[in-house]
């Protein structure tokens, strides 16, 4: 399993023109200048995977998520972010080969869940990404300028973070 | 359980002591406090870079916690693969060497997984598959593919 | 006690001003929460980058984060000033363009003062009066003045 | 007044040689290897100037600043940290150009402090130094990995930050 493609609409600096990013397994490399949304497309990532905590998407209330520059020609302002996995190693146990996870958040801070375009609760949702090991933890996504505290993690919390992986 | 974790914790114990030689050609490794007391006790992580004394993860350069982090996530694959790896910004406290060696070990283990990198390093950038750039355009994000190999400065 | 307060934060209002429109042609200034109770209520630092909404600094990107703080860091200075200021790293998460700022900034208020700064980045290098070079030897640091203006790379 | 000389000795990664290193008015510039011993340089200047709290020097206790490395051919282990500051503009009250500033450390986490080589308590060290505004803050020693957090301040610490310069 892995991303091969991201759709952001709505969410943070992106604007509500759907905005596609195609990926491919391998290193992926993002630049740009500061400001210009980098760590955007990681926390449009970490959103759709199911993220309830406005902290580690670094806003301090979920509706501040949606973008707030331009105004939405299409009707209502809604944040979205929709990750298309290939799954052709069947690791997420569906019958097809892209499954899309999407997540949309209204301005009252209320999410909708949707696998391959079918709306799901927050839990089906949850437990579907947990057993495809999809979940994000803070050993594979690293905020930036977090990196040298995981040096300074204590010795309960490294074994911890092996127990968490048997 | 106990044994479980014994063998879980030498496979991440192991890949530990080759990935950081092979990165910097000294010794780190992982050592369980009260072997007799496992799941009430911690683990060590030890790093010895080359010439200097062995010492505790947490009170070495900024630069070098970065490497040992890194060589510890990695291990961590070793026991369980994410499918994918989100990281921004990792390289920003090493210097030009370094940076190099963590390009070389990522490219590496980036076969078979996939790793997602908000970089400001040359290093890192040229040994990507692909490149993406942003930028702000009418108060909105945008984004372009770069064409390999030439990257605009 | 209120008038003295109200006369400092006008003085460090006006020169996050001007530092920050200097350094970025946008906006920045600070607000009073709550004129009637000043000391029980709080200080907003507001910034307005080019093209961009007014946001409070929490909620900006890592790099206008570094810039928003430097110019508050800056504009303190001429309430009361430091005698030298030790900076590690703080260029880390600048881009280019961002950093070359920042030189020519620090660069300026440095005379009459005295900034000592760790720096991986040939911008800020390069402005430097003096540069030193540390490396390792024999188990210890060692320090060695580099001849301006070459810089070994 | 300003830093004009800076000497090191058994402290972290510097050896039991004393280590000089001149400095003057401006823009001084550190540069080297990770590891190498920059952020000890200010650590041995935040140690001169009286920190006594150990994460601030980044161990986990005092006696852990005395170099471990090399053995002292000159005796018993001891970090010392001196600072020569230009005192022409009399801002230290002191009637001397140069006005030596020494802090000593035993194995035993005791300290000893030296002005102008003349022993005197960590108390009247402190107010010496805090009569001609040496001392340091968090808003002008700035650790390595911690410049955004300033942008993080809540707005009671940024009005605190004015009042304390008041
Ligand atoms: N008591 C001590 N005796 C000897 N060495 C020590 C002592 N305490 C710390 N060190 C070592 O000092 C070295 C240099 O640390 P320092 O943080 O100054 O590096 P740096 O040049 O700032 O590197 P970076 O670029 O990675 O931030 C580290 O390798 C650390 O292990
Ligand atoms: N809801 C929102 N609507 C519009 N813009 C937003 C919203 N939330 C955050 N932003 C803006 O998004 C911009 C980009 O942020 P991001 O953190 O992704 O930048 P970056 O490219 O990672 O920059 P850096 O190199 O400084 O880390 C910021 O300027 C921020 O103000
Ligand atoms: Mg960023
Ligand atoms: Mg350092």
């Amino acid at each position: 399993v892995y991303i091969s493609k991201l759709e952001i609409a709505g969410f943070k600096s992106f604007g509500f023109k759907n905005t596609v990013i195609h990926l491919k397994q391998g290193l992926i490399s993002i630049l740009g200048p500061n400001g210009s949304g980098k760590s955007n497309i990681l926390d449009a990532i970490i959103f759709a995977l199911g993220e309830n905590k406005p902290k580690m998407m670094r806003v301090d209330k979920l509706s501040s998520l949606i973008h707030d520059v331009n105004k939405n020609k299409h009707g209502i302002r809604i944040a979205r972010a929709r990750i298309h996995f290939d799954n052709s190693d069947r690791k997420i146990p569906l019958e097809s080969n892209i499954v899309t996870s999407t997540r949309e958040l209204d301005i009252n801070g209320e999410s909708t869940y949707y696998i391959n375009n079918k709306k799901i609760t927050r839990t089906k949702f949850l437990d579907l990404l947990d057993v495809a090991n999809l979940s994000l933890t803070q050993l594979n996504a690293i905020q930036q300028g977090t990196i040298t505290r995981i040096s300074e993690f204590s010795s309960d919390e490294k074994r911890i973070a092996i127990e968490d992986l048997i | 359980k106990r044994q479980t974790f014994l063998h879980a914790f030498d496979i991440v114990d192991k890949e530990i002591k080759l990935i950081f030689s092979k990165m910097t050609s000294g010794f780190a490794w992982l050592e369980l406090q009260n072997e007799d007391n496992i799941f009430s006790s911690g683990v060590s992580y030890l790093v010895q870079f080359p010439n200097k004394p062995k010492r505790d993860t947490a009170s070495i350069s900024g630069g070098e916690k970065t490497l040992a982090a890194i060589v510890f996530i990695l291990a961590l694959q070793k026991l369980k693969s994410s499918s994918f790896y989100l990281f921004d910004e990792i390289d920003a406290h090493l210097d030009a060497p370094n940076s190099k060696q963590l390009s070389h070990i990522i490219k590496e283990r980036s076969c078979g997984s996939q790793f997602i990198m908000v970089s400001l390093k040359d290093s890192l950038i040229e040994k990507a598959n692909l490149i993406y750039g942003v930028y702000p355009k009418d108060g909105t994000s945008q984004v372009v593919v770069y064409k390999k190999p030439t990257i605009a400065k």
